[in-house]
């Protein structure tokens, strides 16, 4: 996939910027 | 609901007025009271002392499995504006602010930029990519060479530095995040249009007379 080689696309995945779980009980 | 009159200011060193949150953001009293609710349960995880730390926060992130995260650590510190380890009730919402829906993508791309570049010198270096990289391969199950790794840095910077130095400028990234916009996902939560259902209890200790919607 064109994504896999655009790190920012790669980067964005990381659990850590997904603030969504601050929101999931 | 005056009658509540609940202790959050005493208990709180930077609550602030719902009201004059809502003023400043995109939210409506209501859902600043709501944002209260989860801000308290955050703050009150690990030191009941009204401020989210660290700790607290990364617990919140990852449900209470205790994990150092470069990127959670880099969110964190974007919201502690006050840069004193904590984040008060006010730095929350103005911060979580940035994520609504309703936030214009220019001030969305700016928090983007600032997230990346991590080390404040107002460029995203090929180094600070790579070092976000390796973090991203320590905590994924991903394998990657090091070689990949600086073909996929060759690629990302072929895309996004338009001038070539080996740094993104904020034009740069701004004109790569346009031509990528699956990139800004990260910078909307759909849930912040959703919290006073998420969190009704905020009825229940509101200071607020009429709630305004």
């Amino acid at each position: 996939k064109p994504e896999s080689m655009n790190a920012f696309a790669l980067i964005s995945r990381s659990q850590g910027f997904n603030l969504g779980n601050l929101f999931e009980k | 609901m005056g009658c509540f009159h609940s202790t959050a200011k005493r208990q709180h060193p930077g609550y602030e007025d719902p009201v004059d949150l809502a003023s400043q953001t995109s939210f409506s009293v209501s859902e600043v009271e709501a944002l209260f609710e989860l801000f308290k349960s955050i703050s009150g995880s690990v030191i009941d002392d009204g401020l989210i730390n660290k700790e607290e926060f990364q617990l919140a992130l990852f449900k209470n499995q205790r994990k150092e995260n470069l990127f959670a650590n880099r969110i964190f510190d974007l919201f502690d504006v006050k840069k004193r380890g904590a984040i008060d009730f006010g730095d929350f919402v103005r911060a979580l602010n940035v994520f609504h829906p309703n936030i214009p993508m220019d001030e969305k791309i700016d928090f983007s930029f600032k997230l990346y570049d991590m080390d404040s010198t107002g460029f995203i270096e090929r180094k600070e990519v790579k070092q976000m990289l390796i973090a991203l391969l320590g905590e994924s199950e991903m394998r990657l060479s090091d070689d990949i790794i600086e073909t996929i840095l060759d690629k990302t910077f072929s895309d996004a530095d338009a001038n070539q130095d080996g740094k993104i400028d904020r034009t740069e990234w701004e004109n790569f995040v346009t031509r990528n916009p699956s990139l800004m996902k990260i910078m909307t939560l759909p849930y912040l249009k959703d919290i006073t259902t998420t969190f009704p209890s905020f009825v229940f200790n509101s200071e607020v007379d009429d709630l305004v919607t």
